[in-house]
């Protein structure tokens, strides 16, 4: 409860008017998205614990949950591990038919697994040359791979089992974009 | 014959259809037919066809192409005659770019299709039918019904690269085509000592200009099995993503990815960014928007309900905070915006809306900041990255209306994602 007491606290703060409409000096902005981030990032933890525990038929799995940025296409997990899951949670009060699911990660072959078993259907889409070349990114991602979720049920979780395929070389950074080279 | 007939009768809507919103020149006279005889003639100080001012049905706008390249300002209405034919509306196209050339007054012609011609073509036979419906983008014209109905295959969004434009299918059947702009305000620069010469600042947006300098866009696609996307880039620092997902579930929506920054401002000129979206809806001046998510508020151009309004500022006083949605409607439709952060949102011209993305201002605007609003990050201007989802609705339909609403809901709350590394195998998983 400190966590989202703490995430609770800082969401006070912002109803500020100066948080909503951005009428405050620069520090002072920068400030509010210390604060912020600081405690999304407590309030994840709440998240990592819950799946876990939803995870493990009683037993100790114990993952490293991590939240991504993926306002700007980065993401440490997805960009250097060669196997990783994805936990998908629905705020919502109504299933959720399909989610777009868009994963930074660097130019491989990947391989989704649902949590049924089956292997589902993904498209490798570079990042725009925009969004890597922001100044504040540090991220190796160059491609985005999306796939579909669907039927995710109100407040619940979907995990991904994703992998990359074992023959698959690293390939060198290439500007043509893979699409056209398929096609 | 029977095809080219086809076309012919209902050739407002082909070329509409076909070219969006930026109709040329020869869909204006051919909706009237006395007209196409008479070439357009163009008044040198108006810029209208002064004949027939009144029914001209088209407007002038100011809207000035820069080309990026090189900064110069360019004719725009020659590239879109460039490539007209002749023969459809008998204007003669080599006179009528010499008056626009010599008048450089009429920038641009903007063209509503006012009437929906009804077009009474006898029932096509099933091999007609068939013939006419090998091509993908065939229209079916249902001789009872006004409604040109666009067959398409799934009704998932689809765009148009050659004339960027995107075709948001309609609840009902059909779809609409909406083209869209990135522009840039000039912002103002005063000394605050009266509301007359207020610096557009935190608190204030003022534009020093009435009309918003559009940029011109280069596009291209990328298309997959999940997801088909047209990337346009503006300048170096304004580019967008449209993103069509294939998936059947994934239907009747467009999201628009949205990158703006670092703006420059070399040049001394604080500039704000905004998104337009044209539509070929007539709204007659009135738009909705969310008043903090609760109910939408109607909007009218140039109005207030409570009191006579003259208007110092045309622009500003017609923009009003956008929390998740800003819409237009007409007696049928009604399309919409989401937003995933508060914008400010107008609906200026017909059909139209806009939405203002990314401001970056050099003057403090005296209302308690002391500093303008000019936020930086290692010493650049922020870079800012967002998403629109473009919906359109049928009226009639309460399942139309109830996807719209839960479609805003999702966008506000959408899924939460967290990510674990693992060494476990698949089985294990």
């Amino acid at each position: 409860m400190d966590a989202i007491d703490e995430l609770k606290s800082t969401m006070g703060v912002m109803q500020h008017h100066d948080a909503v409409t951005g009428t405050e000096k620069a520090h002072v902005a920068h400030d509010y998205e210390r604060m912020l981030s600081a405690a999304v990032a407590g309030a994840v933890e709440v998240t990592a614990e819950a799946v876990n525990k939803l995870m493990s038929n009683n037993g100790t799995v114990d993952f490293k949950w991590h939240r991504c940025m993926l306002n700007e296409s980065s993401c440490h997990v997805s960009e250097h591990s060669q196997r990783f899951m994805v936990s998908i949670y629905n705020p919502l009060a109504w299933k959720l038919d399909a989610i777009p699911v868009r994963i930074p990660v660097t130019e491989q072959k990947y391989r989704v697994t649902a949590p049924n078993g089956d292997y589902i259907e993904t498209q490798l889409v570079p990042i725009p040359k925009e969004v890597i070349e922001i100044p504040t990114r540090k991220s190796t991602a160059t491609h985005e791979l999306v796939f579909v979720a669907i039927k995710v049920k109100p407040l619940g979780y979907k995990n991904f089992f994703v992998e990359v395929e074992p023959n698959t070389v690293k390939r060198e950074k290439r500007s043509v974009n893979r699409e056209t080279k398929d096609d | 014959k029977r095809k080219m007939d086809f076309y012919e009768s209902v050739n407002d809507y082909w070329k509409n259809v076909r070219e969006q919103s930026f109709v040329n020149i020869e869909t204006i006279d051919a909706m009237d037919k006395k007209d196409v005889e008479r070439p357009v003639k163009l008044n040198q100080d108006t810029g209208f066809d002064d004949e027939d001012e009144k029914e001209a049905k088209f407007e002038n706008t100011e809207k000035v192409f820069v080309n990026t390249d090189n900064d110069k300002y360019l004719d725009p209405t020659l590239d879109i005659l460039k490539d007209n034919k002749e023969d459809e509306a008998n204007v003669n196209i080599a006179e009528l770019q010499k008056l626009i050339k010599e008048s450089r007054i009429v920038k641009q012609m903007k063209h509503k299709p006012a009437v929906k011609p009804v077009v009474n073509l006898p029932p096509l036979s099933e091999d007609e039918m068939r013939m006419l419906s090998d091509d993908p983008m065939i229209v079916q014209v249902y001789p009872e019904a006004e409604e040109v109905v666009m067959r398409d295959q799934a009704s998932n969004a689809s765009f148009n690269v050659e004339n960027p434009a995107i075709y948001i299918p309609h609840p009902s059947g059909g779809f609409m085509s909406v083209s869209f702009d990135m522009a840039f305000y000039r912002a103002a620069i005063g000394d605050n000592r009266a509301p007359s010469r207020r610096s557009s600042g935190a608190y204030i947006f003022r534009p020093n200009v009435t009309k918003p300098f559009i940029y011109d866009k280069k596009c291209t696609s990328i298309s997959g099995s999940i997801v088909n996307e047209l990337r346009c880039v503006f300048t170096e620092y304004v580019s967008l993503s449209v993103r069509s997902y294939v998936h059947p579930l994934l239907v009747n929506w467009v999201e628009i990815d949205w990158v703006i920054g670092s703006i420059p401002i070399e040049d001394n000129i604080g500039k704000e960014i905004v998104a337009m979206y044209n539509s070929n809806m007539i709204n007659n001046g009135e738009f909705y928007t969310d008043s903090n998510g609760r109910q939408m508020l109607k909007r009218k151009l140039n109005y207030r309900p409570q009191w006579n309004l003259t208007l110092d500022e045309p622009i500003a006083g017609n923009y009003y905070p956008v929390t998740n949605k800003i819409s237009i409607e007409d007696d049928k439709y009604r399309f919409s915006v989401l937003t995933d952060r508060s914008e400010g949102g107008a609906s200026l011209t017909e059909g139209q809306i806009e939405l203002m993305l990314h401001r970056r201002l050099l003057e403090d605007d005296a209302f308690g900041v002391n500093e303008a609003l000019n936020e930086t990050a290692n010493d650049q201007g922020l870079n800012v990255r967002g998403n629109h989802w473009l919906v359109l609705s049928d009226l009639k339909n309460k399942d139309s209306l109830i996807y719209e609403r839960k479609k805003l809901l999702e966008h506000h709350l959408r899924p939460q994602m967290i990510f674990a590394d693992t060494q476990i195998s698949k089985e294990d998983y």
